[in-house]
């Protein structure tokens, strides 16, 4: 089974390469990590 | 003769089960092509006006070999049987060995389940359903963090680039045809296929169509100032409309009414990824969990959002293993699932539970009436394909179904992060 989350977040312009300002979205995950309910996946 | 018949040994062998899904494979597949074959001679013929209305369409994916066996097998019968079998009741001494060999397999953390005693769970499907100990999960503190849902793998996230998520190895599929692009007419929506269910707060328990759910569609997500609804941010860049306001008209969800809009505001036309302003900037994100066999599998709610509908895919249930996911393009728009469509404080949110062969019932705990994996349902969906096939408009595929606010003025069903939404069972 998967989920499968799409959303809206503030996004830096000029794109996540570049570096993004703090009110932006950030993922705090990695391709192929382990998760456990609760823990961030992201954050603004 | 009868000698022969006596005394001849007869020994049995048991059918190696490779060869028993082969077979079904070879009849299903038998099937599928006799089938194939009469829809091309009604075409032929020019009797397709005349003819029976067609059934749903199944979709032949392509892919290697594997996927191609697979395709024919009828996998969600086989997920339900799978279901009613995990339901049989197991003998209680067989219980706590079956489960703690079933928890070595697949790395079940047997400390953190709530229910200590095994011998509690009758059978496996309600051992794979189990609760975990109260703070097992901690939250995140960070309010401003999306909380993973589920336990599970992260498989893929990022930000969607032009209306395509990617898959594994690259593999992309478009956020219309997972999501679902326009809201059904009012006809597809009839009958039980298409109903939905207020949340908990409708003691009455009766379930309501929104039969004006294209005039609440209004001011789904604002951007620079200007409202857009949820096609619009779903939507390729052919139909994405700049609207200075979200009405009956600009909502309307028929392929007819959008062209006709279309034309009415062809200057008007962008991208949707243009709704993004430069001031205010948002985008479009994704993440791909995966839960593997041993997972806890229940999910929250990654947020505090509110959830306004919901869309049913009776679609198939391939297995959606990393494997498969790498081989088989476009599996989660393939399976059967459930898209919840609501809105967080940053704009569109969504949340999409996919089934499985093994787990093909997804249960969402405020909506009664949604049936996953169901033969009822899959007959009505093939009853809706009929009807809008005798209506000559397009399938879209879904049913949806909007839910009502505690007040019954609000609109949606709220969500505190960290809230238990539902979960996934075996079969």
């Amino acid at each position: 089974s998967t989920v499968v989350l799409v959303f809206e977040a503030p996004a830096d312009r000029r794109g996540e390469s570049q570096g993004a300002t703090a009110s932006t979205w950030q993922w705090c995950v990695e391709k192929g990590q382990r998760v456990k309910m609760g823990q961030a996946l992201g954050r603004i | 003769l009868g000698e022969a018949l006596h005394s001849s040994k007869i020994q049995w062998y048991q059918i190696p089960v490779g060869l028993g899904i082969g077979f079904l494979g070879l009849i299903q597949f038998y099937k599928i092509s006799t089938r194939e074959q009469e829809r091309q001679k009604e075409l032929q013929d020019g009797q397709r006006e005349t003819a029976q209305p067609q059934a749903r369409l199944r979709v032949r994916p392509e892919g290697p070999w594997q996927v191609q066996v697979m395709s024919t097998l009828p996998l969600k019968a086989i997920s339900r049987l799978w279901g009613r079998f995990n339901e049989l009741t197991i003998p209680y001494y067989l219980r706590v060995p079956g489960f703690r060999l079933y928890s070595f397999i697949f790395g079940v953390n047997l400390d953190e389940v709530s229910e200590p005693d095994l011998h509690v769970y009758p059978n496996l499907a309600a051992f794979f359903y189990r609760t975990l100990k109260p703070g097992a999960r901690p939250l995140d503190p960070d309010p401003n963090a999306l909380l993973s849902p589920s336990d599970g793998k992260v498989l893929q996230f990022g930000r969607i680039e032009g209306g395509d998520i990617e898959q594994v190895k690259g593999m992309t599929y478009s956020i219309d045809a997972l999501l679902g692009k326009n809201t059904p007419t009012a006809s597809t929506r009839s009958g039980s296929w298409g109903r939905g269910s207020d949340d908990g707060c409708a003691q009455r328990g009766e379930s309501r169509v929104n039969e004006a759910i294209i005039q609440q569609e209004a001011e789904f997500a604002k951007v620079n100032g200007i409202s857009y609804t949820l096609p619009d941010l779903l939507s390729g860049p052919s139909n994405a409309r700049d609207l200075p306001a979200a009405t009956d008209e600009s909502t309307e969800a028929s392929p007819r009414a959008e062209s006709e809009v279309r034309a009415d505001l062809a200057l008007g036309e962008k991208p949707w990824y243009d709704l993004l302003s430069a001031d205010k900037t948002t985008a479009l994100y994704y993440a791909v969990v995966y839960l593997a066999p041993g997972d806890y599998h229940r999910f929250h709610s990654p947020t505090n959002w509110v959830v306004e509908r919901r869309r049913h895919f009776a679609g198939e249930l391939y297995s959606v293993s990393p494997y498969l996911q790498r081989t088989l393009p476009g599996l989660f728009t393939l399976n059967e699932r459930v898209v919840l469509l609501g809105r967080w404080r940053h704009g569109f949110f969504s949340y999409t539970p996919v089934g499985a062969t093994n787990v093909g019932s997804i249960k969402i705990n405020f909506d009664r009436e949604l049936r996953t994996n169901s033969l009822t349902t899959d007959t009505a969906a093939d009853q809706a394909a009929e009807e809008a096939a005798r209506r000559g408009e397009p399938y879209l595929g879904f049913a949806e179904a909007t839910y009502a606010g505690a007040s019954g003025v609000l609109h949606g069903h709220a969500l505190r992060r960290g809230d238990e939404m539902g979960g996934f069972q075996l079969g």
